[in-house]
């Protein structure tokens, strides 16, 4: 009589989660912008055998933005996992990966990330700001005098401005800008730059030193800005992992 | 005459006798929420 087929995993089965874990490190790995993700939720998974010791696995995963950008070194287990009330981030994403002899790689992922919808967090916090649109004019304002600030009171690199990741606006009790966005060190010092900024360019990639930076611009009822950077410090970039493409606006 | 039994009835009779204290096993899927559902 054949061996009846092995029960269908579960979602929460051990060799699930091992194969959940694979996928976001691969996700995380090969994303270039915006912020690392966490698992919330194996959604669903299907094993396709494909011979002795040999499977295909499709996954969909439910995942959450965390706190840290995608550059930061942070292990993804140290990256706080964006609250609800902060206006929570969250990813789709749909990853075929292949298990021979025990060990998993990942084929292809496919994701799409969306902010929780402002009736939810309103709901549940009517006072919390929600997330603004990154092109939205006070922020790049915002951003923008952030940058010049810091870069006009530092005393080593010249940064530049590698992406916004995140940003809210709120009116009340107070007109305030919240921002965070992701620079990177030019070969420039802070004196090359008010010389000739034009001349400052970003580090090449075996000398790329990236970090991360927040602010936040209080407009009335009086004007105050407040910014910290972070530099990460050189990394390694992984061999087959390309750090942020130069090219990244 | 036919009589219509309540469903809940019929459906109490048809059912498989279950031995006492069993717990049907959770759905395989989807899994568990790690930290919050939005």
């Amino acid at each position: 009589v054949p061996a009846a087929p092995p029960a269908p995993l579960g979602c929460d089965d051990p060799e699930s989660e091992a194969a959940a874990a694979a996928a976001v490190n691969y996700i995380n790995g090969h994303s270039h912008h915006g912020y690392k993700f966490a698992l919330n939720r194996i959604e669903d998974i299907r094993v396709v055998p494909q011979g002795p010791n040999n499977e295909i696995m499709f996954l969909e995963l439910d995942l959450l933005e965390t706190e840290c950008h995608i550059l930061s070194p942070t292990p993804l287990e140290n990256c706080t996992v964006r609250s609800f009330a902060e206006h929570a981030v969250e990813g789709d994403c749909d990853v075929k990966l292949q298990k021979v002899d025990g060990t998993l790689s990942v084929l292809a992922s496919k994701c799409h990330s969306h902010a929780d919808s402002s009736e939810d967090i309103l709901k549940v916090c009517p006072d919390c700001p929600l997330l603004a649109s990154l092109n939205n004019t006070e922020v790049l304002e915002t951003v923008s005098a952030a940058l010049n600030d810091y870069n006009s009171k530092a005393t080593d690199a010249y940064l530049r401005l590698l992406e916004i990741g995140r940003a809210k606006v709120q009116y009340h009790p107070a007109h305030i800008v919240v921002a965070e966005f992701a620079v990177g060190a030019t070969n420039c010092s802070s004196e090359d730059a008010k010389a000739n900024v034009g001349a400052c360019q970003l580090l090449p990639e075996d000398q790329s030193n990236f970090g991360f930076c927040t602010t936040t611009m209080v407009k009335r009822p009086s004007q105050d800005l407040q910014v910290d950077c972070q530099l990460y410090g050189h990394q390694v970039p992984a061999p087959d992992i390309p750090l942020l493409s130069q090219d990244t606006s | 005459s036919v009589t219509k039994r309540a469903v809940a009835v019929a459906a109490q009779h048809d059912k498989v006798p279950r031995p006492v204290g069993f717990v049907p096993p959770p759905p395989p899927c989807p899994g568990k929420i790690r930290h919050f559902d939005i």
